[in-house]
Order: structure tokens, then sequence, then C-alpha cells
């Protein structure tokens, strides 16, 4: 563990508080895509599927049970709570999550390390995640309307896969054998996402403006 | 064994 790799891991963290904090307290999930939360679901339930078989330490467990447990508390808040489900913006939030589903699993089949189904499923989860977010901007871009706790939560999303950039670039100098193609280029995908809406925020943050997206 | 020892990462 090096401290990029904590602060990313630490970011993830605050940004699922962040999330659970406004759905918790302010009882709304306005401007947030259940697409994407459902996707989120979806990668941690795949990628974690070791988490009974293989043990890393009480750390990597604990995460990984946060993980799972917060994504799906998250989806059904938005689908099932009584007042959180009402505040959900269900006409904007119209991708199709399918669409984004079918080419993972295409990939993850075609371009694996090893052609096994744990290994095809934790490749999918890789390529799924770099691509999650996405109905979550187009709803950022629907809505313009964002109130600072989801611009903070995808802010802090995005500095986690920044953080985990440098971790990897930290490892590969530091460990033999630290070759991961695979997880290197969803990773860098998944960041490059981030970088239109890293601007506008720091945009906003320097002028000290509200958040506000081009049309 | 299922995963190899570098996924320790989350």
């Amino acid at each position: 563990m090096n401290i990029f790799r904590l602060a990313g891991d630490m970011t993830h963290l605050a940004s699922v508080l962040v999330l659970l904090l406004k759905i918790h307290t302010i009882k709304s999930c306005a401007g947030v895509s259940l697409k994407t939360q459902e996707l989120y679901a979806i990668v941690f339930a795949t990628r974690y599927l070791d988490i009974l078989t293989s043990f890393v330490s009480i750390y990597n467990t604990l995460m990984k049970l946060i993980f799972l447990g917060s994504s799906f508390s998250i989806v059904w808040y938005m689908k099932y709570h009584k007042t959180v489900r009402r505040t959900y913006d269900r006409d904007q939030d119209t991708f199709r999550h399918w669409f984004l589903m079918l080419p993972c699993l295409l990939l993850a089949l075609l371009i694996h390390e090893k052609f096994t189904f744990f290994e095809v499923l934790w490749t999918f989860s890789l390529y799924l995640e770099a691509v999650a977010i996405l109905p979550q901007l187009v709803l950022l871009q629907r809505t313009r309307n964002i109130d600072n706790l989801t611009g903070q939560y995808i802010f802090l999303l995005g500095g986690y896969r920044g953080f985990y950039i440098l971790n990897w670039i930290y490892r590969y100098f530091t460990e033999p054998h630290y070759v991961h193609w695979i997880t290197w280029i969803a990773g860098l995908v998944q960041t490059l996402l981030y970088a239109d809406f890293f601007y506008y925020y720091f945009l906003s943050w320097k002028n000290n403006k509200k958040l506000q997206l081009p049309a | 064994k299922l995963f190899d020892d570098t996924k320790d990462e989350l």
C-alpha cells in the first residue's frame, strides 16, 4: 500500500459517503443517475466475486464490503424509498445501460489475461467501470442544475481515478513484474472521461461560481 | 488459486 493508492481509496470512499449523505439527510437523489449507480453495483458484484475465496487483508475485505453494500443500498434507495425515489430525474436519465454492458462483455470475452469464468467477469468489471460514469455525465449535462453535493460526488470519483494512475506509476517503478495493461488502459480511459467535467469544475471553483455546464 | 497475488487493488 502506497500513499497514492490510499489517497485513491479514501477519495473513492468519500465520494460514496457524500452520495449517501445527500440521500440520507436531504432525502434527495436529484441529479444522480440511477443508471450509473446500477452499473457500479454490477461492477462491484462482478469484481468482488472472490471476496470469500481470496483474502488479501482486512482492509481489502472491509473496503469491498463497503463498496458492495453502499452501491446496492444507493440503488435500493433510488428505486424503492418512498421519498427519495420521488426526487429521481426519471425522464432525464434515459441512457440505455445495455449499450454499455454488452460491448464490455464482448470485449472481456475477447481481451483478457486468462479465459476463465472469474477472470472474464473481473475483466468485464474493469471495462464496465471505465464507462459507468457516462449516464451520470449525460444526466448532468441535461439537468444543468447541479447542486454542490452532486458536483462534489463526481469530483471525488474523478480524483479517485487520478490517484490510481499515480499508484500504478509508483508500483511499476517499485515492484518487480507489476504490469497490468488491461487495468491501466481501462483506468486511463475512465479518467479521461472526467477531463471535461474537471475543466468546468475548476473554472467554477476559480471564479467562485456555481458549477454550470455548457449546453 | 483463482486470483493472482497482484489483484490486491479495489
